[in-house]
């Protein structure tokens, strides 16, 4: 019964098909994921992958994943990027760029700036449903958080909370502003 | 860091207090030296937060999952799971209503929010928080606050190494251990923690929240010296299913219609 089960098994799909992704800002870029609930022979090796692609100046949502290390390879174009450990500290901060390999371990805070010609990546992770979560936009912690708490956590008005709270509407991918943080300054 | 997993040549078990005081303007955690023998043997790390009255412990996730019991008093549990609706909100109307039957019309500031659920813990409960999971708790009642915790480092769901982690999003959670003299950190046993926003560079964060710049720089909790629990001097509001409650039962018990939740038909 091997022929019509593992024989057969799908082992591939197209990450590169702009139509393929699962999120998508026409502002920003776009972002598809690549798991066992897609992919179910990603559960037997235990590992998926996503593809980001990120227009100049973008934002990729400060993030950490839940479950997962990321081995991130940069396929075109540069980011800025910043990583930040459990003490707080950057332990990466600094241009990636093609050919570049980066990893984020698991838990790890990292937030990524596309340069002047965007910026392109595939990232692996160690388990088959790697799962994010973002500090900042739609669906992040702080929105999950009642303003009061966010107001006392940082000691600041609640209008201000409001503002951390909302001023996002994005959920993952950012558009860019025009006043753009210097780039390579550490 | 050189257990391995089956390494439990133990002669000798003992019966342990906590060994480190990590005190905070809104209360004290306890930590047991995760490095004994007996803690690395079962790849646990356990600690004891005592929060006081209208103590909040900052949002925070760790390396692995925690099972946590409620010892005493009473509060209440935010977990954040990224994506989730915000399930909780207040309708304006009944906030009003909720104000004036108090008799309270003159209120200056009628509260609104929305945000995910939030859980009342009280004596008894164990609540579990999987890992990476960021969560907060706050003591919103008349007595102390006292849980104590079970980090298994060990879980297959931490990829890290078995020290236990936590990762701060806000405050300045360090500074009580650089109160503490002499031995490095590693040789108490203490789990490490900061707050994340701390290694980001400002200007990215502004960006990322689209806020100004000072506000920002308050993520990174540079100049706050209240710890890792803060005190919330005007206390904390937050939408909850006992605000509705109280509001239903003084119409009766299940309100206008035929249910708590039913104020007009189909």
């Amino acid at each position: 019964g091997i022929e019509e089960t593992i024989c057969t098994a799908e082992i591939k799909e197209n990450l590169d098909k702009p139509s393929r992704a699962d999120i998508y800002n026409p502002r920003a870029g776009r972002f598809s994921t690549l798991n066992s609930l897609t992919l179910p022979i990603l559960r037997f090796i235990r590992l998926s992958a996503a593809r980001g692609v990120l227009y100049r100046d973008a934002i990729m949502a400060p993030h950490w994943f839940l479950n997962a290390h990321s081995a991130i390879y940069f396929t075109r174009g540069e980011c800025r990027m910043q990583i930040v450990n459990h003490l707080g500290q950057a332990v990466f901060d600094g241009q990636v760029r093609e050919g570049q390999v980066i990893v984020v371990p698991q838990n790890f805070a990292a937030v990524k700036q596309a340069g002047e010609q965007g910026c392109e990546w595939i990232e692996f992770n160690t388990n088959d449903n790697a799962m994010m979560n973002t500090l900042s936009g739609r669906t992040s912690a702080f929105r999950a958080m009642p303003v009061d708490v966010i107001a006392n956590a940082y000691q600041i008005s609640r209008e201000q909370a409001e503002r951390l709270k909302y001023s996002r509407r994005e959920t993952l991918l950012f558009s860019g502003s025009s006043s753009r943080y210097e780039r390579g300054r550490v | 860091g050189s257990w391995q997993q089956g390494e439990c040549h133990l002669s000798r078990i003992n019966a342990r207090e906590p060994t480190f005081r990590l005190e905070a303007e809104g209360g004290v955690t306890e930590f047991w030296d995760h490095t004994n023998d007996e803690f690395q043997c079962a790849g646990v790390s356990i600690h004891r937060h005592r929060i006081n009255p209208r103590g909040l412990v900052l949002p925070a996730y760790h390396n692995a999952p925690v099972l946590v019991y409620v010892v005493r008093g009473r509060g209440t549990l935010g977990y954040l799971i990224s994506g989730c609706p915000e399930t909780f909100e207040s309708s304006q109307e009944s906030q009003q209503e909720y104000y004036e039957e108090r008799g309270e019309e003159g209120r200056s500031h009628i509260f609104r929010d929305k945000h995910q659920k939030v859980r009342e813990i009280r004596q008894g409960y164990v609540f579990a928080i999987p890992a990476g999971a960021a969560h907060w708790t706050y003591n919103n009642g008349e007595e102390e606050l006292v849980t104590v915790a079970v980090q298994d480092v060990a879980n297959y769901a931490n990829q890290l190494d078995r020290t236990p982690r936590s990762f701060y999003l806000a405050g300045n959670p360090l500074r009580g251990q650089q109160q503490q003299e002499g031995r490095p950190r590693e040789q108490r046993g203490l789990p490490e923690f900061g707050n994340v926003f701390r290694g980001f560079k400002v200007r990215p964060l502004s960006e990322a929240f689209r806020v100004d710049e000072e506000t920002a720089r308050l993520l990174r909790g540079e100049n706050d010296t209240r710890g890792h629990i803060i005190r919330a001097e005007q206390g904390i509001q937050f939408v909850s299913p006992t605000l509705r409650e109280e509001y239903g039962r003084r119409e009766g018990q299940y309100g206008r219609g035929e249910g708590p939740y039913y104020t007009r038909d189909n």
